[in-house]
């Protein structure tokens, strides 16, 4: 070991598996470790350190070849009963495998699967989830359109009402109605949740969520009445194959529409069970994930530019000595900003968690009171916490001098990571917006003198004003 | 309130009070001047001329939340003694860093006085000094593999240049003594010229 980070290592006034142990739990932090260790000692994962020199469909493939040999090794080990329950553990195992924070198959177990837990009735949820658990469905989350975006009113899809077959007949009716960026939707998946415009006797209904088979599940040829590709590369996450995907009249069951929170009867009979703002859970749960995700990216930023900045010395003092780069006050604000940032977001992720957990489960029980504030809370702080998170890693990136610029420092690495946070499940401005529009509303209600929800309790204290 | 007022110095109930009413009157700045607009214009264009005010007062209150999470699990806490002394210290860091980022509109909203934020920014001074001998533990709490980090630079053993050393080596570049591309190109562009 570098003498410097031994020495720095030693003087520590506490003990570094002590705060492990707070951020990760006893248990937790032991099965961190024992799947480094055999991912590290399996030959099956070695290859993926020649990524950084790989052709786009090199990558994917590699992607693809590692994540199935996981998923074999989970389930040797005995991890995975419903892969889905172990959604941290496959995250952790995978970018330990493939150093990628991604992988094709992320929005089919991030979005799709809890999309059909979520939304589907019990039926649905029999029928759909066992086969999406073992991968027979791999399905992903097509919501965002080619010329719509965040504001999904807009969106232009269709699913109009065929009483006589009782089918729903999908539409792209124009170019910009093509599903546009979906992540896993170019070549992996044969199945999605489609959000569209739900249309019977001519009548809108607003948007819902449709089942939609994309290709045949033995042979994996698109089908008839349904393009479908990838949309071509992009800034980073070359492992993943956004897609793009256009319906031409193309038909499904009337069972394919996801109805636990309203339905259409065989003859056409439109009912509601749920808010429509139940429909806009899956966005929430996201960007919940968002919020803990950017989190261990800056984490690890931060680790990478504090051991540089304890080894790196530079510009001799009047004892000759180059001082190590930590020592300087302009450093310190460099790196030590970006670790307390990474502790308090951490922390931040819990408690969003905990949040999110508790009005899942009011939700469940049929109470959706708390849905604006988990919608206000969850746009604020994906919005926020990637901004900064970006900004940071790249002041860590420059702490490195001319290294960070290189792919050796990782770091541009994790910039690739964070920067389509800030895009994707809301641009950062629009959903500040969305969170200031409930603010509004939470004021009006502070002001009339109404119980406010725990994360905005301090609207109500006006008279302190 | 008149313990922020007056403080000159400031503990963790300080700084959070701080954080909600610069949060809250983020929000009243934004709604009076969306009330006063609304008088003179419809209500879309109300909100159309007022949101950068929408967009701090998100962010303000975005900052608020991320603060009252940190110290509320933090106060909640039985954690190991140490270990929570020292974060206790990266807590304080970043509140009074998060005033002293936002200290504008902390200024702006009479939050703070000019004289509170300068005593801030001692105080942040003085903590960089407090954190600097944990900075590298802080990190290795994290817990992060090298294979998952892949970086030569934040290697757990610190042989950084040996790293870069070897990363230069494996360069497709250096597949060949000398390129292709100097017979090819190279060689005839300099006989032409």
């Amino acid at each position: 070991v570098n003498p410097d980070l031994a020495r720095e290592r030693k003087n520590a006034t506490f003990n570094p598996e002590d705060l492990s142990i707070i951020l990760y739990g006893k248990e937790n932090l032991e099965l961190r470790r024992k799947i480094f260790k055999e991912i590290s000692e399996d030959p099956n994962f070695a290859k993926a350190k020649m990524f950084p020199t790989m052709s786009r469909d090199e990558v994917y493939e590699e992607a693809v070849r590692i994540f199935g040999a996981l998923q074999r090794k989970m389930k040797e080990h005995g991890y995975v009963k419903g892969c889905f329950d172990t959604y941290a553990l496959q995250h952790y195992y995978y970018k330990n495998a493939a150093f990628i924070g991604t992988y094709p198959f992320s929005v089919h177990t991030d979005m799709y699967a809890p999309t059909i837990k979520g939304q589907g009735t019990d039926e649905q949820i029999a029928e759909f989830l066992p086969k999406a658990e073992t991968y027979q469905h791999i399905g992903t989350y097509a919501q965002t359109e080619l010329g719509h975006g965040t504001f999904i009113r807009g969106l232009e899809t269709t699913a109009t009402y065929d009483k006589n077959t009782e089918e729903f007949v999908i539409h792209s009716p124009t170019i910009t109605s093509i599903k546009y960026w979906p992540g896993g939707l170019g070549k992996t998946s044969n199945y999605a949740v489609v959000m569209a415009q739900l249309i019977i006797d001519g009548k809108n209904y607003g948007l819902h969520p449709f089942m939609c088979q994309l290709r045949d599940l033995k042979t994996h040829q698109p089908l008839a009445g349904i393009e479908l590709g990838d949309i071509n590369r992009k800034f980073g996450y070359e492992v993943v194959d956004n897609g793009y995907l256009r319906f031409f009249h193309y038909r499904i069951p009337r069972t394919n529409m996801l109805m636990r929170n309203a339905k259409v009867s065989k003859d056409g009979e439109f009912s509601r069970q749920a808010i429509p703002q139940v429909t806009y859970l899956t966005m929430s749960y996201v960007r919940m994930g968002i919020v803990q995700e950017v989190a261990t990216l800056l984490a690890q930023a931060a680790t990478i530019a504090t051991r540089y900045s304890a080894v790196r010395r530079q510009t001799a003092n009047s004892q000759g000595i180059e001082p190590q780069i930590l020592d300087y006050q302009t450093q310190q604000m460099k790196v030590i900003p970006a670790i307390c940032t990474s502790y308090a977001f951490f922390f931040n992720g819990f408690e969003v968690r905990k949040i999110y957990d508790s009005v899942m489960a009011a939700v469940e029980k049929g109470d959706v009171s708390r849905l604006p504030e988990m919608h206000s809370l969850t746009s604020g702080l994906k919005a926020y916490c990637s901004d900064v998170s970006c900004d940071l890693v790249e002041i860590c990136r420059r702490s490195c001098g001319g290294h960070g610029y290189s792919n050796a420092s990782g770091i541009t690495r994790i910039y690739q990571l964070l920067v389509p946070c800030c895009t994707f499940e809301g641009e950062n401005t629009v959903l500040y917006l969305q969170c200031a529009r409930s603010l509004m509303k939470f004021l009006g209600k502070a002001q009339k003198g109404e119980e406010l929800p725990s994360s905005l309790q301090f609207l109500g204290h006006l008279p302190d004003v | 309130p008149p313990e922020l007022m007056s403080a000159v110095k400031f503990d963790m109930s300080t700084l959070m009070t701080a954080f909600q009413l610069n949060a809250l009157r983020s929000v009243l700045h934004v709604a009076s001047e969306l009330q006063t607009a609304q008088k003179k214009v419809n209500y879309e264009t109300a909100w159309n001329n007022n949101l950068q005010g929408l967009v701090e007062a998100a962010k303000m209150y975005s900052v608020y939340l991320v603060a009252k999470f940190f110290v509320s699990a933090l106060s909640a806490s039985q954690w190991e003694s140490r270990a929570k002394a020292v974060l206790t210290q990266v807590c304080e860091f970043y509140l009074v860093n998060n005033i002293l980022d936002h200290s504008g509109t902390f200024l702006q909203n009479d939050v703070l006085n000019p004289s509170q934020a300068s005593l801030l920014r001692t105080r942040r001074i003085e903590l960089l000094a407090e954190l600097r001998p944990n900075a590298v533990a802080l990190v290795d709490a994290f817990d992060y593999p090298d294979r998952l980090l892949n970086s030569c630079l934040g290697r757990y053993d610190g042989n950084v240049y040996e790293a870069l050393y070897e990363y230069a080596k494996s360069s497709s570049l250096n597949q060949h003594q000398v390129h292709p591309s100097f017979h090819k190109y190279v060689k005839p562009m300099r006989e032409t010229l």
